[in-house]
């Protein structure tokens, strides 16, 4: 989910 | 990182390089949607909200540099560079770009993730990246001969996108718990958009023809 990975893409 | 979202990012990098290629060397920016513009550094704006306070990779903090300081100069040029300006179509380039901003807004306040500050305004980036290239194909299809360059940029735009699905389902199987319906969605209806450029664009390139697109 979104807080494991954080906006991590452009 | 995975070769197709680094493939993505390089395209997507490459567009704008195209774009600031034909403006700063040529002079001009005939062909090229100023809404559109400005829709992209809207997009990036809100989308980078947290670049300074969330950092993920000395790559991550570059690429959102230089989308916000491309997108942003790309605008400035257009609007206040006293040769360039003078290119702009500006009587063909006529979508109102503020009914796009409104609805994608709304709808970021409706559907989303989490409701703070910072997330809806990423999803508000996200559904306001995927209509924001509507200015740039109608003036397109306004266009009677559309410049290699102003063709190029387009169809770098849409690799992009098009390698960006291939990363999600890349990562959708390599990544436990990888699954993102807010982006997937919004990205696929963006890549769509491009479909009938594409089509032209490669019909074009086959028959060796100036890219026309009908109307």
């Amino acid at each position: 989910y979104l807080d494991d990975y954080g906006h991590d893409e452009l | 990182m995975n070769i197709f979202r680094l493939a993505g990012d390089m395209t997507h990098l490459f567009s704008v390089l195209v774009l600031l290629l034909k403006i700063h060397t040529i002079k001009s920016c005939a062909g090229v949607s100023l809404k559109t513009q400005e829709l992209y550094a809207l997009v990036f704006a809100a989308r980078y909200l947290d670049i300074f306070t969330n950092y993920i990779s000395l790559y991550n903090t570059v690429m959102k540099l230089i989308f916000l300081g491309s997108s942003f100069s790309i605008v400035w040029y257009m609007r206040y560079h006293k040769i360039v300006r003078r290119s702009y179509d500006k009587d063909q380039d006529t979508f109102r770009h503020y009914f796009l901003i409104l609805p994608c807004l709304l709808l970021a306040l409706l559907i989303n993730e989490k409701f703070t500050f910072k997330e809806v305004m990423w999803t508000f980036s996200l559904y306001l990246e995927a209509v924001a290239i509507l200015p740039q194909l109608v003036l397109l299809q306004r266009t009677r001969n559309i410049d290699n360059l102003t063709g190029q940029y387009v169809f770098l735009l849409g690799a992009y996108r098009a390698l960006y699905i291939l990363n999600w389902v890349y990562r959708y199987f390599t990544e436990p718990h990888f699954v993102h319906w807010i982006t997937w969605v919004s990205g696929l209806v963006q890549t769509l958009l491009y479909a009938d450029f594409f089509y032209y664009y490669f019909q074009s390139w086959k028959n060796n023809q100036k890219l026309h697109l009908p109307a």
